[in-house]
């Protein structure tokens, strides 16, 4: 048997915003320990990791593990029948094809439930290497996604170049080119409107727009995201979910030839 | 001209 419950299905709703983007399906991977995702967008360019703790659901049963592989279009259409306040609780019986969803309003004087067919995804775990990082930036997830937004009118790439004195984004195309610095933060009044850099050493690196656009997505997470680079190597863009755990996006750079 | 890398390049399956 498998039961977690979730105070509001908002948190829920904007979990899958932030990796429907990428994936058209995925299995989800139920544990003692929580609930965790890791998929491939079908072009195989980034990777998707997502954690969510069982001590961040307001209640959390889990007996045996279980994967549910699950069709993130169908699963949004059940999630749009839920309002963000809502309770959402997810159930499955052990070795089920189906997965249920319900939906209890605040006042307990709506139940509604949604049954899911469940698929057999093939599943390919990948093993992600610890690595130090040359340069590890945070910022605000809304200046990242506003940077990605905005150079992406300009080119399909953007170049990321992180110096001790701060970090700089540029895209360039046929209409021109474009560059946006920002430098660390030396005194903020809230915390998460920091920008902050970690640096071991100086890192130049391409990515591709289309990429970086669909893991802000994942900004109504998290007030704060941070940029993981080491020359050569996947970056990784992490947002902390509050409470319950993280997203992180894998994307494997681009390399002049 | 920059060559989009694959992910798989990096990270093996398991």
């Amino acid at each position: 048997m498998f039961e977690a419950r979730l105070i509001s299905s908002g948190i829920l709703k904007k979990v899958l915003d932030a990796i429907k983007d990428l994936l058209n399906e995925a299995t989800f991977d139920c544990s003692d320990s929580g609930i965790q995702l890791q998929a491939m967008d079908n072009s195989h360019v980034s990777l998707v990791s997502l954690n969510m703790r069982s001590d961040g659901f307001d209640k959390y049963r889990c007996d045996r593990n279980l994967s549910m592989g699950m069709n993130l279009a169908n699963m949004a259409k059940i999630l749009k029948c839920a309002n963000n306040t809502d309770t959402v609780t997810i159930k499955a019986q052990d070795n089920a094809d189906t997965v249920t969803f319900m939906f209890e309003s605040q006042n307990q004087e709506k139940v509604s439930d949604y049954e899911m067919k469940l698929m057999n995804l093939d599943q390919e775990h990948l093993g992600i290497p610890e690595t130090d990082y040359a340069c590890i930036v945070r910022m605000p997830s809304h200046e990242f996604a506003r940077i990605c937004r905005d150079l992406t009118q300009f080119g399909e790439s953007v170049v990321i170049t992180c110096t001790k004195e701060g970090v700089r984004f540029s895209a360039s195309g046929d209409s021109g080119s474009a560059n946006i610095k920002l430098a660390q933060t030396s005194s903020v009044d809230k915390e998460e409107e920091a920008v902050s850099i970690e640096m071991q050493e100086p890192v130049t690196l391409t990515f591709a727009c289309q990429y970086l656009n669909s893991f802000t997505k994942a900004t109504p997470l998290s007030p704060q995201v941070s940029l993981s680079m080491s020359a050569d190597v996947p970056l990784v863009v992490e947002y902390q979910i509050p409470d319950l755990g993280h997203i992180r996006y894998y994307l494997a750079p681009k390399i002049e030839e | 001209k920059s060559t989009q890398k694959n992910i798989l390049s990096y990270f093996s399956k398991t």
